[in-house]
């Protein structure tokens, strides 16, 4: 099963 | 002192009915080179990045680097005031806590100003990094939004598989399923009518039918959309701005668990 992805998880925080 | 004018309320309030579904406030960063909106909606799933050229202004100044915390709503509602051919001008001192938009009537006989207060939007910024795309599609808006309009029935998310050979939009739930698949364009007579693939490599990625659905509020803005996928990271679905500028949205793509 799928579950929904975060962008935290693929963009960096500057 | 920060002052930017355009000559037709209709673009800004089409940016506004574009954003304002996803999020509540955001920052409206002003420098020389324009206005940039960069912000996630609260689940951070997706990211609204706005850009809008200085050049493109009927009137640009700002005199230092000015951050603009904003209500959207309320935003939204002032826009609503304004009529849609009138003359809008966005004015904020430097350093100040509040933001005027005034309308100005075409036969300037009528004017008006509208005062908001800012706020101080503690919001984190987030670096995106250049990405060469597996696919780019570039495709009608308004057909791209009646997908994403028809599919969101049959299930919460829709599967997106680009090949060579064209785009196919998947949603399948209790009720049934939907497969909805184009072709590219084989001769373009109208541009803005064709269905065009760059295509380095197959992708196949789940997304939330909601948040593409919220992205389509942007329809109005551009009669192309360009979505961009790569393999596990987020889609970007850009719509251009006349010569003003875009809108881009990225959504987190579902992963398995």
């Amino acid at each position: 099963s799928q579950t929904q992805g975060r962008l935290d998880s693929f963009f960096k925080v500057i | 002192m920060f002052e930017a004018r355009l000559m037709n309320a209709t673009i800004l309030k089409k940016i506004l009915d574009a954003v304002k579904d996803l999020l509540n406030e955001g920052t409206f960063d002003c420098s020389d080179s324009g206005i940039q909106l960069q912000a996630m909606d609260n689940s951070h799933v997706s990211l609204v990045s706005l850009t809008l050229r200085s050049d493109s202004f009927d009137k640009f100044r700002c005199d230092r680097n000015l951050s603009m915390g904003m209500n959207l709503g309320t935003m939204a509602k002032i826009l609503k005031c304004a009529n849609n051919d009138d003359t809008v001008t966005i004015k904020a001192q430097d350093n100040a806590d509040t933001v005027t938009f005034m309308f100005e009537s075409q036969n300037h006989e009528k004017v008006s100003d509208y005062e908001m207060k800012l706020m101080n939007l503690d919001q984190e910024h987030l670096g995106i990094p250049d990405t060469d795309y597996s696919c780019v599609v570039r495709m009608p808006s308004m057909e791209f939004a009646r997908i994403c309009r028809d599919l969101a029935q049959f299930s919460e998310s829709m599967v997106i598989c680009c090949t060579k050979e064209g785009v196919k939009f998947s949603a399948s739930g209790d009720l049934g399923s939907a497969n909805v698949k184009l072709a590219q364009t084989s001769n373009v007579d109208k541009e803005e009518e064709a269905v065009i693939i760059e295509m380095q490599e197959p992708v196949t990625l789940t997304f939330a039918c909601r948040y593409l659905n919220a992205f389509t509020k942007a329809t109005p803005l551009c009669n192309q959309v360009q979505l961009s996928m790569s393999a596990d990271v987020p889609l970007v679905v850009e719509y251009r701005i006349s010569d003003l500028g875009h809108i881009r949205y990225y959504l987190a793509p579902k992963i398995e668990e």
